[in-house]
């Protein structure tokens, strides 16, 4: 039996709405530490790495361990039906078909119950494991989006360019070319607004714009996003949740 | 120019 109630259904909505333009289903791995996901999109360019950890949930029980497959537009479907204030509640039975999925309204007498029928996914994992990191560049994710969207309408790709005391992010076109260049920042006052740039070794990495695109969809689960980036290396986007994480590992561009 | 590497260079099946 598993069961996760979160304080608000607005969490959950954030996750999915993330995930599911990248992958359509996915395994929801249930143990009693909490649930994690992995997915990769069909070209094999992007890896999507979930952990709701079992501090995330009001109440959670996971008496055994449970591999739960969901499609997320289905998933975004129901979840689109609570409000965000809502609790949800996820449960499902061992060995079970379907998911079922309670809002309660906190003001109102009110709960709705859905049913999500499961399915049965033929998982395809990658061995991610530790990696080296030669630069880490966190920033408020709302400028790590704004930026990938500025550079996005000159480019199929955006290069990061990380030195010591700065990340350009570059975008070169037919029209023309964009540079936008980032410096470490430390807001007391507003800490979120803080830009930290750490290096061990000068990184020029190429990436898609368009799978850029799907991880600035995670923007609303954290007010910063992590940028680990290592020379030929997958780069690591990685968002934090109250506890746990959204990663994305995106394969870098090279050329030709 | 430049082309897309699949992830499945960096990381092996599971």
């Amino acid at each position: 039996m598993l069961e996760g109630k979160f304080e608000e259904a607005s969490l959950l909505k954030k996750i999915v709405e993330a995930m599911k333009d990248c992958v359509s289903s996915c395994n929801f791995n249930c143990t009693e530490n909490g649930i994690s996901v992995q997915a990769v999109d069909n070209s094999r360019v992007l890896l999507i790495s979930l952990l709701i950890e079992k501090d995330t949930f009001e109440e959670y029980r996971c008496d055994r361990n449970i591999t739960l497959g969901v499609g997320l537009g289905s998933l975004s479907k129901i979840i689109g039906n609570g409000a965000n204030s809502d609790y949800l509640t996820i449960s499902a039975d061992d060995d079970a078909d379907k998911l079922n999925i309670i809002f309660e309204d906190k003001v109102k007498d009110k709960i709705s119950e859905y049913n999500l029928k499961l399915l049965d996914i033929d998982a395809d994992l990658l061995d991610v494991g530790p990696m080296d990191t030669d630069a880490t560049i966190t920033l408020p994710s709302a400028d790590f989006a704004k930026i990938c969207k500025d550079m996005k309408v000159l480019s199929e790709s955006l290069q990061i360019i990380v030195t010591k005391d700065s990340a350009l992010f570059q975008s070169v076109g037919d029209i023309g070319t964009g540079n936008i260049v980032i410096r470490p920042k430390t807001d007391i006052d507003h800490p979120e607004e803080s830009v930290t740039i750490s290096l061990d070794k000068p990184i020029d990495l190429s990436f898609g714009s368009k799978y850029l695109s799907d991880i600035i969809k995670a923007t609303s689960l954290s007010q910063k996003v992590t940028i680990k980036l290592t020379d030929q290396s997958p780069g690591v986007f990685e968002y934090k949740l109250p506890s746990g994480y959204l990663r994305f590992y995106l394969a870098p561009k090279f050329d030709e | 120019m430049s082309g897309q590497q699949s992830l499945n260079r960096f990381f092996s099946a599971r």
